[in-house]
């Protein structure tokens, strides 16, 4: 299972797309 | 614990970089007062003046360049476009010689011999008449120190070397990358106090303006505001800092945005060889390492002012933790990267690259 380490980390790189997106 | 810190090589050495600094902040020569004059107006204004004008314009400039320690010093002037005479405290100064007197990109550089007979005192007053030869008008001019300031300059280098070198050794680094950092260090220097921020450089008046602007402004301004303003805003506002110290040390403004590059290429240089450390070792260590202390880009980029060198900084920053993720498979690296590759987007677009890697690192570390 992914620690809660990582699954900030893919939160965070969602986040960037979104930045991207706007 | 005070005994400690006093004993700490690291410590004394940034005791010794810091008296160095002092003495040059204080010897330093300063080009101060410096005033427009076009047709009939006077206008008080500071270098690097570049202004629109006429085609064919004449106009003048004059500056006094403040020399508290009476040290020798060259003077570089980058007219734009000709310079057409000079006068150093009243006295004229022949310019027919000078091949560069209508260079815009490098200008000419008068020597200590040619003004020492003219100046008297600390303070020289120095008069140019210039002609523009089309779009804009104005002029730079730089100092620079020869004897006393280059050996502090050089002391400084060596010190700083050896104060990172001597972090690395803590970290058990072999003796050639610890020579790596002590030359890398002292060739960034060289480059830094070598060359003008103009040099290889692509519309730096456009990057000074742009920091200038958030520096003034407290704020990013709109993609149509400067001409260099389309850039994404994470170097220039971090650069803004620099900026305004080095002007309140009364140093020439770029000179900070210029050391804050040199920080940046020093940042390179020593989170690539942690990474080729983990990477190779034995000779292909050795072969990596020189060549990561030489590459000429990473050179050329610590006196620089432009968006690459923290783009750069950025990415091998993303790279290393990137692979400490995939290795120890800490989330906290990956999260580290992730931040870094975003910051490096909005530094430059070439950031893409980053986001990519980090893509592909959080794959392969997961799988």
């Amino acid at each position: 299972a992914p620690s809660k380490t990582e699954i900030i980390s893919w939160v965070l790189l969602l986040l960037v797309f979104v930045g991207l997106a706007f | 614990v005070l005994k400690k810190i006093l004993g700490n090589f690291e410590f004394r050495c940034i005791v010794g970089v810091l008296a160095c600094f002092a003495f040059l902040q204080y010897g330093q020569i300063r080009v101060e007062n410096v005033i427009l004059h076009q047709g009939e107006t006077a206008e008080k204004t500071s270098l690097p003046i570049s202004r629109k004008m006429m085609q064919g314009e004449i106009f003048r400039v004059s500056f006094i360049i403040s020399n508290p320690l009476n040290l020798r010093y060259d003077l570089n002037i980058i007219p734009d476009d000709c310079a057409e005479s000079l006068t150093i405290n009243g006295a004229d100064i022949p310019l027919s010689d000078y091949s560069g007197r209508c260079n815009y990109s490098k200008g000419f550089v008068l020597a200590d011999s040619v003004t020492a007979p003219h100046r008297v005192g600390p303070r020289t007053t120095y008069e140019l008449t210039l002609k523009n030869g089309g779009g804009p008008g104005g002029i730079n001019v730089f100092p620079k120190g020869t004897g006393f300031t280059d050996a502090l300059e050089i002391v400084i280098a060596i010190l700083v070397g050896l104060a990172l070198a001597s972090l690395c050794k803590r970290r058990k680094w072999h003796s050639f990358l610890l020579f790596c950092i002590v030359f890398g260090v002292f060739l960034r220097f060289a480059m830094f106090s070598a060359l003008p921020y103009t040099q290889f450089a692509n519309d730096v008046e456009g990057h000074l303006a742009y920091i200038q602007y958030i520096a003034d402004n407290l704020a990013i301004p709109a993609a149509d505001e400067c001409w260099t303003c389309y850039h994404p805003p994470v170097y220039y506002t971090v650069a803004a800092p620099s900026l305004v110290v080095s002007g309140l040390l009364g140093f020439a403004s770029s000179a900070g945005v210029q050391l804050f590059s040199l920080a940046l290429s020093i940042l390179v240089l020593i989170c690539g060889l942690t990474l080729l450390k983990k990477l190779v070792d034995g000779k292909s260590l050795i072969v990596a390492a020189a060549l990561w202390t030489v590459w000429p880009t990473l050179l050329l980029v610590a006196p620089r002012i432009g968006n690459d060198q923290m783009f750069i900084a950025l990415h091998v920053l993303c790279l290393l933790s990137g692979f400490n993720y995939i290795r120890y498979r800490k989330g906290s690296s990956l999260v580290f990267a992730v931040v870094c590759a975003a910051l490096a987007i909005w530094t430059k677009s070439t950031g893409f690259i980053s986001l990519a890697l980090v893509i592909l690192m959080a794959v392969a570390g997961y799988l």
